[in-house]
């Protein structure tokens, strides 16, 4: 039923390959799981991307279009997405403006929406795992990272989430926390969608922490209670947060509901950062210009 | 959950998991009676004690003892569990692949006990409880290879399906939404032990095929009605609108639906009491 | 369903191990809501 016809990349536990399907003739792509090699079995990534992915069938998330064992290898078949958003930001031969930004957010928004209310956290989100259909539809892609939403006694795991997009809680360790380390990710995102660099990038975890820090201001225990329980906060430079005129500057091209918007996924405290629905329902989408319609995106 | 794969995949009415069951078994007899047929006509000279001895002892089991096997297998799993210290949901998960594996898979071509490992470390890795297999297999005092074996043929049986809704958190759910519905009439202390006791009939009706044919809420709620009738039926009175119509002729409690844009309540509790019948 | 058939109103829940958990420093710390772990509950109750 389908056809492997071009290798276009290797990861540590998958070779991913464009095919056709071909009752349909359709582009697929397929992840086929390395297997062998792995003392402890099938791999934690390949069983939580088959897992999650088979709950979830939305516009704004990748399709799993099957699943199928071939010599011994597990294979996904995927829908075939030739972009991504990491693609658009780097090629500065490529214009886009505010409606495109907001497209871009809007779709990511509602892809991440549909896995919180389906109580399925990323943790891997960043612009190289937003992918861009033919259509121009934004797809969340690469659930290798994902899992449930915490049972309440359950301890999550902090070392997640690629570094530049990594929430200040993980980078603390935190081991309870919720989606709101996706909605810091989505954040970071649209801020780098408006800069066209990325806004963060720490080169390891500590200067992460001081990158973050000086951008946004070092949270204290009065706006993010208890955060000095955390061993690693006693290290860290104090730094005052930017003032409403410093984002401005920063941030030329933005409304001021784009502002509003992010700051509000960059709150440092997870507790009053804002939730998908909060996002998707900001004055930032009721003004104009209005998102670009999909089919219309660069 | 209708876009669950556990609706989509593994709900199935009375008749269609019996018949699911009984091809399972009918394909295996039958390659079984050709393997038998086989062996026969290449040891030509046995002796026909040993002739009887097979015509007696190689039968193949019937769809019904290959589910009472399954059945033991999988509260052996439970209790195995237990022993482990795994948590309630890693080990409603193994009880869950188990039970499916041999939904398309028979005991004569898988022993049971083979299996059983294999679901419990995969149950561990698919619920984020990893532990390497190593330790897995020394806890489990069985080898990585027997355990990891079968890990493949177990993906491919479970459909690639691995998500699993179990009523404990539902169980959870109603245990709030009593005390929203029942605001001040209800004693904490005492619905503590009815979520205790509803928690471990939980794991009892994870046993039985009541987990095919009913939603997990749906389940949970005929527990609930087995533990304490008089508080769920409270609970569905205010929560469902039930007035209870007492002035029926032949004496039995009837229920009309005030507000029928909402759950038809009547037709809820029928599930429920037929959920109620499957479990007990 | 645009109608959850639940009201989520955490003052009306007596629920000792969640509210154990919201007093401690690494669960505030974290993030910890008891309203989504209550909403994740209700959810699957009424699902």
């Amino acid at each position: 039923e389908y056809s492997k016809e071009k290798k276009v990349g290797e990861g540590t536990y998958a070779v991913v390959y464009l095919g056709t399907k071909r009752s349909s003739n359709r582009r697929i792509a397929i992840k086929e799981i390395k297997t062998s090699g792995f003392k402890d079995g099938l791999d934690m990534s390949a069983i939580r991307e088959v897992k999650y992915l088979q709950e979830m069938q939305h516009v704004n998330v990748i399709e799993l279009v099957d699943v199928f064992m071939a010599q011994n290898n597990l294979n996904l078949v995927l829908e075939f997405l030739p972009a991504d958003l990491e693609m658009v930001i780097k090629d500065t031969s490529i214009l886009f403006t505010q409606a495109d930004i907001k497209s871009w957010l809007l779709m990511t928004l509602r892809g991440v929406h549909h896995c919180h209310r389906n109580f399925i956290l990323h943790r891997d989100l960043k612009p190289n795992n937003l992918l861009l259909s033919p259509d121009g539809q934004l797809k969340i892609a690469d659930f290798g990272l994902a899992r449930n939403m915490g049972s309440p006694q359950e301890f999550l795991t902090s070392n997640v989430v690629t570094r530049w997009y990594r929430a200040p809680e993980l980078l603390f360790g935190a081991r309870h926390y919720t989606g709101a380390v996706d909605m810091w990710s989505v954040g970071v995102i649209f801020a780098e969608l408006m800069l066209r660099i990325p806004y963060l990038p720490g080169k390891d975890d500590i200067d992460q922490i001081d990158v973050t820090f000086r951008a946004l201001g070092t949270p204290t225990d009065k706006d993010w209670p208890e955060i000095s329980t955390f061993s690693a906060y006693n290290k860290i430079q104090i730094y005052p947060p930017p003032s409403r005129e410093e984002l401005r500057r920063r941030f030329i091209a933005a409304t001021e509901n784009a502002l509003d918007l992010m700051s509000g996924m960059l709150l440092m405290n997870p507790h009053k950062r804002l939730d998908p629905i909060q996002c998707l329902t900001s004055e930032y989408f009721l003004e104009l210009p209005e998102p670009t319609v999909p089919s219309e995106l660069p | 959950y209708r876009h669950s794969t556990q609706y989509r995949f593994w709900s199935f009415t009375p008749e269609r998991l019996a018949q699911i069951r009984s091809d399972v078994n009918a394909r295996v007899t039958t390659k079984t009676q050709l393997d038998m047929k086989v062996f026969l006509e290449s040891h030509p000279n046995l002796t026909q004690d040993e002739l009887a001895a097979i015509k007696v002892k190689a039968v193949p089991v019937s769809p019904h003892e290959e589910l009472l096997l399954v059945n033991y297998f999988a509260r052996m799993i439970l209790s195995f569990a237990g022993k482990m210290n795994l948590p309630t949901e890693v080990a409603a998960t193994a009880v869950s692949f188990f039970r499916k594996f041999f939904l398309s898979n028979s005991v004569m071509e898988f022993p049971p006990k083979e299996v059983f490992h294999t679901t419990l470390f995969f149950a561990c890795k698919s619920e984020n409880y990893f532990m390497g297999v190593e330790s897995f297999a020394k806890k489990a005092k069985t080898s990585a290879d027997a355990v990891l074996k079968h890990e493949f043929k177990l993906l491919e049986s479970l459909n690639f399906t691995l998500m699993n809704h179990h009523p404990y958190k539902a169980l959870h759910g109603f245990f709030l939404d009593i005390q929203n519905v029942l605001s001040g009439k209800v004693d904490m202390k005492y619905m503590g032990q009815v979520y205790t006791n509803c928690k471990k009939s939980i794991s009892d009706a994870l046993l039985t095929d009541a987990i095919y044919f009913y939603t997990p809420p749906q389940i949970t709620l005929a527990i609930l009605l087995t533990e304490d009738e008089a508080l769920m039926m409270r609970y569905m009175q205010l929560k469902f609108n039930l007035n209870v119509d007492t002035s029926s002729a032949n004496g039995q409690k009837e229920f009309k639906q005030e507000d029928p844009s909402a759950i038809n309540a009547e037709r809820l509790l029928e599930i429920i009491k037929s959920c109620q019948a499957v479990i007990e | 369903d645009l109608h959850k058939r639940y009201v989520l109103s955490e003052a009306h829940y007596e629920d000792p191990f969640i509210k154990s958990l919201q007093t401690k420093k690494e669960y505030i710390a974290s993030g910890f809501r008891a309203d989504y772990v209550y909403d994740r509950m209700l959810t699957e109750a009424f699902m």
